[in-house]
């Protein structure tokens, strides 16, 4: 554990609690993507299988399940109780074609080929691109709601605070990446660089989150 | 051996 590593954590924690925040506070899940929420707990799920197999350490155990759990709960709050105030006519990204391609890449990048090894890379690659659906529904309304900007600028910083955290841990521990992790976190955090332009440029100067038209 | 890739990340 290093201080990248645990700040990236901490930001991915953040992030789920600004989000139910936004929901619970202003009762709707309007600007939220209910395809990439979905396909968050398709990741941890796929990812997580190892709380079965493998004890790291409570910490890893306790935000393992955390992730899982809110996540599950996001959806259940987008898809039931607060169901009318999601459009999904608006959230119209093909999500299929994140999951073949993902499925594909898994079959080919593992480190070893067993269930456990193959779904594991297929969540790190889904994980890379599993925001798309929602850069995508923002790109369509060409707004957003300043506390979801600040959900996607806690979950950007997530991934951006992963890599500082692998080059120290590469320094630290004789020169061991982990390239499937790397290559995808780095696609990933590229992901957001059009996001946090317009998050710094503009919502962190108290105006509101609009793209150019 | 690859028992380097312990996924101890979330």
């Amino acid at each position: 554990m290093n201080i990248f590593r645990l700040l990236g954590d901490l930001s991915h924690l953040a992030s789920i609690l600004i989000l139910l925040h936004k929901i619970q506070t202003t009762r709707s899940c309007r600007g939220i993507s209910f395809k990439t929420q979905a396909l968050y707990v398709t990741v941890f799920v796929t990812r997580y299988l190892d709380i079965f197999t493998d004890w790291v350490s409570l910490y890893n155990f306790t935000m393992k399940i955390f992730f899982i759990a809110s996540t599950c709960y996001i959806l259940y709050l987008m898809k039931m109780k607060y169901r009318p105030t999601h459009d999904p006519s608006i959230d119209t990204f093909r999500v299929e074609y994140l999951l073949g391609p993902c499925a594909l890449l898994a079959l080919l990048f593992h480190y070893r080929f067993t269930v456990l090894e193959v779904l594991w890379s297929f969540s790190i690659f889904l994980e890379s691109v599993a925001i798309l659906p929602q850069l995508f529904m923002l790109q369509r309304t060409g707004e957003a709601e300043t506390i979801t900007t600040h959900y996607l600028a806690a979950l950007g910083a997530y991934r951006a605070l992963y890599i500082p955290n692998w080059i120290y841990r590469y320094f630290t521990e004789s020169g061991q990446i982990d390239p499937i992790a790397v290559t995808a976190g780095l696609v990933q955090t590229a992901l957001y660089l059009d996001f946090f332009y317009v998050y710094f440029t503009k919502v962190l100067q108290g105006q509101k989150f609009e793209l150019p038209a | 051996d690859d028992s380097g890739h312990g996924h101890d990340e979330l």
